[in-house]
């Protein structure tokens, strides 16, 4: 392996990235996941955290780009050079950037995410039958709107099973629109048009608008890569037209005919040799994730390494069931040593004696001597030196954070009070909780902590009872966080599983667990709170929180202490 | 069997071909990556860089460090790969 002169590397443990735009290759969620994991090769093998953010300025920008892209090192067309990366530091240090005239997938061919359909989101499967034709890409045959679709699964006349294709009569992405597919035809500088476009802009990338009259509304997104959409050429993500003429033959898939390089190549209109428009054929494309990977380790201080198998060495080379090699591992825990232990195991909370269910009065002989309750603070209690709190929720339009014995509160004005002790308002609780949640019809307090939950009404509790009883599993060890879903269900969490509780019924409703990022997509799957504010859910993972909203979409990532705690 | 098509070479619009001769990509090539210096001289001084460039790159890539522009050399200067150099000035 090999480094940056001067062991270039960055500061901190908790990287921060942020995705500056996307890539009409693949469906925005797939790359999304597709950086996620590459990010996690290397904070598997060190203490690196990584966290992406939203917007402002984080360590690692990634962006998409073609040829000329905004620095001094342009990019090649399609081959050849496939991305490049800047070793840590300031400003575009750090960066990676991804050359959009490649053909971006997971590197075994078009990776197809569907919408909509009955199959959630489920990839496409290639080849698939429908009335008894095999297709291998998307069709549009057997529908009179035009919008492509697929089987995911091998046989749709008997699974029945289908989602659409990414298309911009489906939906746009970046711009303006909120995703809000195109509008045909729409007009730009006065000029009609009926499908996407690269006019108006010099990076090749095809647009629309969102509304009839851009000129007017100035809405538009960028129109997304159907899958036989051609890669370069001069035509780049229109689809294939077929048949096509070709030197007065006629063609009804790709060729590589006219070509010395054996590339495969089509038409995108339905006449070659009048009008000159064509591009290269999918092929298997290059692994968003390997490259990505690659790219991150530049970014975090490896330089290219000798080693044929290491993932550091320059050439490309797709590897199904991909791991480090020995090499990139020595490298990277040259610069930021080993994962420090197993991952941390959170303190178990002190379990109370099983203390009676009412606190019963003293007899003479139980006679208790009060307890001053003016606790010291000490430095450790200042709720703004706490990284990580046990639980964060709503109660009494409050938000309350707790840790260890204490709680705060935040009032609706954003005045920070306490801390207070937790056994001075809720007895019966332990030290430490998991979560918590007030039912809004109610007003019933339901805590949690391991195992156990309490439910108090004003003073009166109710508890502790095994979460079993509720109709969790019995192996599950916490409830992590909880969102109220009104009409009296309360969403409860646990890593990447979650149910939802009929309070009055007091038992989970059938049909679940259901997994956390196929409803929460975006939101990392080990948060350790999850709570509803103001109408939005929280998902808290160490200092940060991933604020979504009701449309189920990720407005924002922010620090807890500083937004919340308004340290 | 018919006798083989003879294939007609066409020049497509917009095609990034890269028909530079093999001696203009390795020259590209070995600049992009770092193994001679851009500002290289020209002449004598140049062919005996280039070879000692060559070599350079035939180590990195596991090669048979020959110094000489063989086949081998010019596929793998064909394959895909990440654009930072391998060799920083």
């Amino acid at each position: 392996y090999q480094t940056f002169e001067g062991d270039l590397k960055w500061d901190h443990t908790d990287v921060t990235y942020r995705i500056l735009n996307y890539s009409p290759d693949m469906e925005a969620p797939l790359i999304d996941d597709a950086f996620a994991r590459a990010f996690k090769v290397w904070s598997e093998v060190t203490p690196l955290t990584f966290t992406r953010l939203y917007d402002g300025t984080a360590d690692i920008m990634i962006s998409f780009g073609r040829e000329n892209h905004g620095d001094p090192y342009p990019f090649d067309g399609k081959d050849g050079l496939l991305a490049h990366a800047y070793p840590p530091g300031e400003g575009i240090q750090g960066d990676a950037h991804f050359d959009d005239d490649e053909y971006w997938t997971l590197g075994s061919g078009p990776a197809i995410q569907t919408r909509y359909g009955n199959a959630e989101g489920a990839m496409c499967h290639f080849p698939f039958l429908f009335e008894g034709t095999s297709y291998s890409s998307c069709t549009t045959d057997g529908r009179t709107d035009g919008i492509p679709w697929c089987a995911t699964t091998a046989d749709y006349d008997k699974d029945k099973i289908f989602g659409f294709c990414p298309s911009e009569l489906l939906f746009t992405f970046d711009g303006n629109s909120n995703e809000a597919p195109c509008v045909f035809p729409f007009v730009f500088l006065g000029v009609k048009y009926d499908s996407c476009t690269t006019d108006g802009r010099t990076d090749g990338y095809r647009w629309c608008a969102t509304t009839a009259n851009f000129d007017t509304d100035k809405k538009y997104g960028f129109c997304p890569n159907r899958d036989t959409a051609v890669i370069g050429g001069n035509s780049e993500g229109e689809p294939c037209q077929f048949p096509f003429i070709f030197l007065d033959k006629t063609y009804t898939s790709c060729t590589s005919e006219g070509r010395g390089d054996g590339k495969l190549w089509c038409a995108t209109t339905s006449n070659y040799d009048t009008d000159k428009k064509w591009g290269f054929c999918p092929d298997k494309g290059y692994s968003l994730f390997l490259v990505a990977a690659h790219e991150f380790g530049h970014a975090l201080g490896l330089d290219h390494s000798k080693i044929k198998d290491a993932l550091m060495y320059p050439m490309y080379k797709y590897i199904e069931d991909f791991s480090l090699n020995q090499d990139d591992i020595e490298g990277i825990q040259y610069l930021y040593g080993p994962k420090t232990g197993p991952n941390p195991t959170p303190p178990k909370p002190k379990t109370t004696t099983s203390s009676p269910v009412v606190p019963t009065k003293p007899t003479p002989s139980e006679k208790t001597t009060t307890v001053s309750t003016t606790t010291h603070v000490g430095p450790s209690q200042d709720a703004c030196e706490i990284k990580e709190f046990d639980a964060i929720t709503e109660i009494q339009k409050e938000l309350h954070f707790f840790k260890d014995r204490h709680y705060w509160k935040i009032s609706s004005n954003g005045e920070r009070k306490g801390p207070f002790l937790i056994s001075e308002k809720w007895p019966a609780l332990p030290a430490t909780i998991n979560s918590a949640f007030e039912e809004p019809l109610t007003k019933k307090i339901y805590f949690f902590a391991d195992k156990q939950f309490w439910v108090y009404t004003g003073k009166e509790v109710l508890g502790p009872r095994k979460i079993e009883k509720l109709g969790l599993p019995s192996d599950l060890d916490r409830v992590e966080g909880t969102v109220q879903r009104g009409k009296g269900k309360v969403l409860l969490f646990n890593g990447e599983n979650f149910w939802k509780l009929d309070v009055k019924a007091q038992m989970i409703d059938s049909g679940y667990p259901r997994s956390t990022d196929s409803v929460f997509g975006g939101v990392p799957i080990d948060s350790h709170d999850v709570f509803l504010h103001k109408g939005f859910f929280y998902f808290c993972r160490e200092s940060f929180y991933w604020r979504m909203n009701a449309k189920r979409q990720v407005d924002r990532v922010g620090y807890v202490r500083h937004d919340l705690l308004k340290c | 069997w018919s006798a083989p098509l003879k294939s007609v070479f066409v020049t497509f619009p917009g095609d990034v071909i890269k028909n530079m001769t093999d001696n203009q990509l390795a020259e590209e090539y070995l600049k992009r990556y770092g193994y001679i210096d851009v500002l290289q001289k020209s002449g004598l001084q140049a062919v005996v860089s280039t070879s000692k460039a060559l070599m350079k790159l035939q180590q990195q890539l596991g090669l048979e460090e020959t110094g000489s522009l063989d086949q081998p050399t010019i596929d793998a200067m064909k394959q895909p790969r990440c654009g930072v150099p391998d060799i920083r000035n």
